[in-house]
């Protein structure tokens, strides 16, 4: 099973 | 005070096309270098960013940075109101303006529209985005067929994956009534007139979600070619570049890992 990632887990808060 | 003229219409109508169905609210920042935003869509699959440079705009004024909180929805209904050949001046006060005036002037500028479009405040946060990532796969390639791959694909199924190894890439999709895949090789000749390239460090393979990946047709109209670029992991960035550097429209996608 495929589980979709959050792409707020990849960039900084700037 | 913040003053844009745009010579057409055209440029902001294709920009808000591209973003309007990820994100229904941002802050358009204002500075002097050009008007930009990022947004997340609201589950978080997907971070937009969009640029318009002063140089995109035939005048382009900015005392000082302002942000400007709009609904894209309603940007778009008022640019609705522009023919694409229409001129587009944006207006606001840079101090704590509560609207935003839009001036819509044909190109014998006998016919002159007026807008105000109430402004809001959002509390967004702002993400960092590197500037240089060194990405393990890019692929350049005509937006036409960008959008010949994805909508095909995104009919089979939800999940898709992109592989690219030396000189080719395949992009395949796996669904309920069944799967399919396409290999698409890097063209030979640099004069080809719809050249793909591929630039590969390491082979790479990603699973994505295809209705993002279709969604992202919406910028097919900003740019005759699309870049996509990898790093196993990592999310997918997506440019579509706006002609002579006038700015931009990137995506960038979260993968779907196994679990």
């Amino acid at each position: 099973k495929r589980h979709q990632m959050l792409i707020s887990r990849f960039f900084a808060p700037a | 005070m913040f003053e844009a003229k745009l010579t057409e219409s055209t440029t902001i109508k294709r920009v808000l096309d591209a973003i309007k169905d990820l994100i229904q609210q941002a802050n358009f920042d204002c500075s002097a270098d050009g008007l930009s935003l990022q947004a997340m869509d609201t589950p978080h699959v997907c971070l937009t960013t969009m640029t318009l440079r002063s140089q995109a705009f035939e005048v382009y004024r900015c005392d000082r940075p302002l942000s400007m909180g709009i609904n894209l929805s309603s940007i778009s209904k008022i640019l609705k109101c522009a023919a694409s050949k229409d001129s587009v001046k944006i207006v606001a006060d840079d101090e704590g303006a509560d609207c935003a005036e839009f001036i819509f002037e044909n190109e014998s500028a006998d016919r002159i529209a007026h807008f105000e479009l109430k402004l809001m405040d959002i509390d967004s946060e702002h993400l960092s985005i590197p500037e240089d990532s060194d990405y393990q796969a890019i692929i350049s390639m005509p937006s036409a067929e960008y959008r010949r791959i994805f909508s095909d694909l995104s009919i089979i199924g939800d999940t898709i994956t992109i592989e690219i190894n030396k000189n080719t890439a395949c992009f395949s999709v796996e669904g309920d009534i069944g799967n399919g895949s396409l290999n698409l090789a890097q063209t030979d000749s640099a004069d080809e007139k719809n050249p793909v390239t591929i630039n590969v460090k390491e082979p790479v393979k990603m699973t994505f979600p295809g209705k993002y990946l279709n969604t992202f047709t919406k910028a097919v109209p900003i740019s005759e070619f699309v870049t996509l670029c990898l790093t196993d992991g990592n999310p997918l960035a997506i440019e579509f570049s706006l002609p002579d550097e006038a700015g931009f429209v990137r995506y960038f996608l979260a993968p779907k890992i196994d679990q």
